[in-house]
């Protein structure tokens, strides 16, 4: 069991609060707004109304011996780049912060978040990737611009073998696996004489434009 | 090139109005706030100043004509209700429904939302995974109770190969990609004798069971 400090009890701040103390974790929340504290309180070992900004208040809540603390205002962009690095100056190991733009993500790297995340943005683009390509039911960024994608195939597709198809030569992308919906089956590295059905997903892995090539086949 | 109305310009709703224009489709963009109207009109074709629970509005500003429209007010729960009940009235075809809670969620698929999203708990869910897992660098839901994760090897791995190692017969899962970290390159369905370096991150699908067994033997 892990000991958390959530700063900040907006949407992501109090759903990240509930998220760690639903999995067992000590959690504890902290925000200005007496209200968002009192919520808290059912999903939280402790929730304390304070300014984070605050100097003593950090070490007295006991920062300092969390495993992590994230900090989540994003909205308030001076109170989340002081807290975090207050953070930094009494020696917490791991922030982790929240920042709505890219130039306030920078300046929490800056004094010493060791991670920043985006949700709204990263959850737009996926979005946005749906939205303008039906075929494209979700997808995960990897490295070096290869993604893993789940599809619903071509329709030329259907009807044909893993094999017929031979997706390594002809489009250079591997099929790791293929949902099945009528009944729900997932199976893993289907065989090559595995046959395409118009009600499966292909879940692929390739370079981005690879796969973007499969998108479009199907518009 | 395709049409897209957003309703709701907070953190999410620009970020989408934002993503989609880039990607240069036509947009649209719909808040009550005169401020966040304009501050959108670097990054839309158009924005617009006005109440989204105006059936009138809705006709004439053309939400009919797009090809999916975006109601992004989380946190006015009957705003968002209300407004997605009068697009599906007027007969629009793809409407996507930001909520920040599975009640809302729920009223809005009830009242005609074709998809809602949960932005903040998606990523919440995601960082409190990573955080109680540090072996853990990303990971994807599929179906079927599998997943995609993207994991550092345990340590007893290192040296080994993947032939050694037997994955599929010893833990049940794929390793379906290496990540190697020096040089940055991604090595797609790695061949049997591939020697794991502990600089290097395996891209693994399974049973979410399995994949944990595996994370544990890190800690
Ligand atoms: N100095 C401070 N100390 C503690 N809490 C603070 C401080 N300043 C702001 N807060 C709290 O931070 C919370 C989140 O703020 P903000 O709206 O900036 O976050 P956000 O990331 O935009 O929100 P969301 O997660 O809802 O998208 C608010 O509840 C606010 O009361
Ligand atoms: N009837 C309405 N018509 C148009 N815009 C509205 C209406 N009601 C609220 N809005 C706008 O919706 C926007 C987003 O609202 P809200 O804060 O509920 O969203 P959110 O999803 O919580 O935000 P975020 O994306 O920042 O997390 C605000 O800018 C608000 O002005």
């Amino acid at each position: 069991m892990s000991k958390f400090m959530v700063i900040g009890l907006g949407n992501f701040g109090s759903q990240i609060l509930r998220t760690l103390f639903e999995q067992g974790h000590e959690v504890v929340g902290v925000d200005l707004d007496r209200e968002k504290v009192e919520n808290a309180g059912e999903f939280s070992t402790r929730s304390v109304v304070a300014d984070a900004e605050d100097n003593d208040f950090l070490e007295i809540v006991g920062a300092l011996g969390m495993d992590a603390v994230v900090v989540s205002m994003g909205d308030h962009v001076s109170q989340s780049i002081i807290t975090t690095l207050l953070l930094r100056e009494i020696g917490v190991g791991h922030i982790i912060a929240k920042a709505n733009s890219a130039s306030h993500g920078r300046a929490l790297g800056k004094v010493g978040a060791h991670k920043v995340v985006y949700p709204e943005k990263e959850i737009a683009v996926k979005l946005a990737r749906q939205l303008t390509n039906p075929s494209m039911i979700d997808y995960l960024d990897l490295a070096d611009d290869h993604v893993m994608a789940e599809l619903l195939p071509p329709l030329e597709f259907t009807g044909k073998s893993l094999a017929e198809l031979d997706l390594r030569r002809e489009y250079n992308v591997l099929v790791v696996a293929v949902r099945e919906s009528i009944p729900e089956k997932f199976v893993l590295l289907p065989p090559a004489e595995y046959v395409v059905k118009d009600s499966d997903t292909l879940i692929m892995l390739g370079k981005s434009a690879d796969i973007a090539q499969l998108e479009k086949m199907r518009e």
